[in-house]
């Protein structure tokens, strides 16, 4: 994959922390998630995601999980609040 | 389809809408036609009804709104968040709203509302998201020609209202499990050297970078193709794959669906009129001559001179032994041929005619 830039990173990160905010009921308080390591929390999340989505379940955020973030979808959490 | 124990449901199946505002971007009768079908799907397969009211408070109140509009689910502008719904109760409850920003149509431009609306009044109803991919559940907008629900949003409504009052109770259809023992392919073809196999309205796509096989409907690429493909192949000469279905065949480049599509088989390949459908195609990268299965026969078709070999139709009994007398698909991998029947794959040598392995077809994902 070619390498992004900082700012696309950056946005990267923030799609990331908000679709788990919306869909996964990931508590923020204001900050951005960490953008080299996730915190554990960010991992578990990205795993509930992955597996509901029949992705290869890797807590991480890869090209297929970012890919699929952004496609276009209903604004009811796929986890039970 | 997921139920928890606190599913919310509504208490009584006679049930009221009422469509608060018009998105300007189709005409009343347009939304007014959308929802109404909507409501017909999940009416349908279960015991509920809906009737239509003009005024006063509905139990699913349907408006079009767009930024913050106060329900504490604010709606994000173009594209991302299209529209929700809240669980049956009270006020709120029942509610879908349809996010203002977006541009609703009822074709396949993005985003049809008839699509839409059938998902969220499954969340009126106490649905909640789908991990099955055909389902009219699952959480991300597809377009599809033939909005339906298949049989895993059937189930999820009657397991909280109960069969249909039908005699004859309706049922959908079921997506493709790749690891599906008794899984059978309509088409099979390579696409720019990836294998992608055909089933229904899907798509399995095997790709050497990725572990996981890709599911997912055939319009996500091709919104043109029909679903129930019956034969695929790829000239790759001409960067080309061609689809089967009837007696009509659809070209694309990529992504891209061809001007001048669909033809019939009988001008452009030299058929006979007795040929209906093809059952499975398949080309030969090295001599440019496609091989097309029609029930215990097969034709060959020269690329280059854009015509039919002469001395054909052959039995494909005679031709390619051990095979049988039918083929559901075939394609070319690794300078092999693959011929397909049922559940079962041969590897087979042209050259020599013969075949050199047998395997179950879905061993290609690995399962």
């Amino acid at each position: 994959f070619p390498a992004t830039t900082s700012g696309a990173q950056e946005q990267d990160t923030e799609l990331v922390q908000k679709y788990l905010e919306n869909y996964y009921n990931l508590k923020s308080d204001g900050k951005q998630i960490p953008r080299q390591r996730n915190s554990s929390l960010v991992a578990e999340k990205l795993k509930q995601m992955q597996a509901f989505f029949g992705l290869k379940v890797t807590g991480k955020v890869d090209a297929d999980t970012l890919a699929l973030m952004r496609q276009p979808r209903c604004g009811v959490p796929d986890v039970a609040p | 389809y997921a139920l928890g124990e606190r599913t919310l449901r509504w208490e009584h199946t006679h049930l009221t809408y009422r469509i608060e505002n018009y998105t300007p971007d189709l005409s009343r009768a347009d939304v007014d036609s959308a929802i109404d079908r909507a409501f017909q799907l999940w009416s349908n397969v279960s015991p509920l009804t809906f009737t239509r009211v003009l005024e006063g408070q509905a139990d699913i109140m349907i408006s079009f709104v767009r930024g913050d509009h106060y329900d504490n689910s604010p709606f994000d502008g173009p594209d991302g968040i299209l529209a929700h719904a809240f669980p049956p109760g009270p006020n709120l409850g029942g509610d879908a709203h349809f996010d203002e920003d977006e541009s609703w149509t009822k074709d396949y431009r993005n985003y049809n509302l008839y699509r839409v609306a059938a998902h969220e009044l499954g969340h009126s109803l106490g649905l909640s998201h789908s991990t099955d991919i055909g389902a009219l559940m699952y959480p991300n907008y597809m377009y599809e020609d033939h909005v339906q629900l298949s049989q895993d949003d059937i189930n999820a409504i009657q397991a909280i209202y109960g069969p249909s009052p039908n005699p004859v109770q309706p049922t959908g259809p079921q997506t493709p499990q790749v690891c599906d023992s008794n899984l059978v392919f309509d088409a099979i073809s390579t696409v720019r050297g990836e294998l992608m196999f055909f089933k229904d309205r899907f798509y399995m796509r095997q790709n050497p970078f990725y572990p996981e096989v890709e599911l997912n409907f055939i319009s996500t690429f091709w919104p043109e193709l029909p679903s129930g493909l019956q034969a695929a192949y790829e000239f790759s000469e001409r960067d080309e794959i061609r689809f089967f279905k009837g007696n009509q065949y659809w070209a694309v480049q990529g992504q891209e669906m061809l001007y001048g599509y669909p033809k019939d088989i009988y001008q452009s390949f030299g058929f006979p009129q007795t040929v209906k459908n093809i059952d499975a195609a398949v080309s030969d990268e090295e001599t440019g001559k496609t091989y097309f299965f029609v029930a215990n026969k097969y034709w060959r078709y020269d690329e280059y001179k854009r015509s039919m070999d002469a001395g054909y139709p052959r039995a494909i009994a005679a031709d390619f032994p051990g095979i049988g007398h039918k083929v559901d698909a075939a394609f070319q991998k690794h300078g092999f041929l693959y011929i397909v029947h049922g559940t079962t794959q041969y590897q087979f040598d042209l050259r020599t005619q013969r075949i050199l392995s047998i395997d179950r077809v879905n061993s290609w994902f690995h399962c």
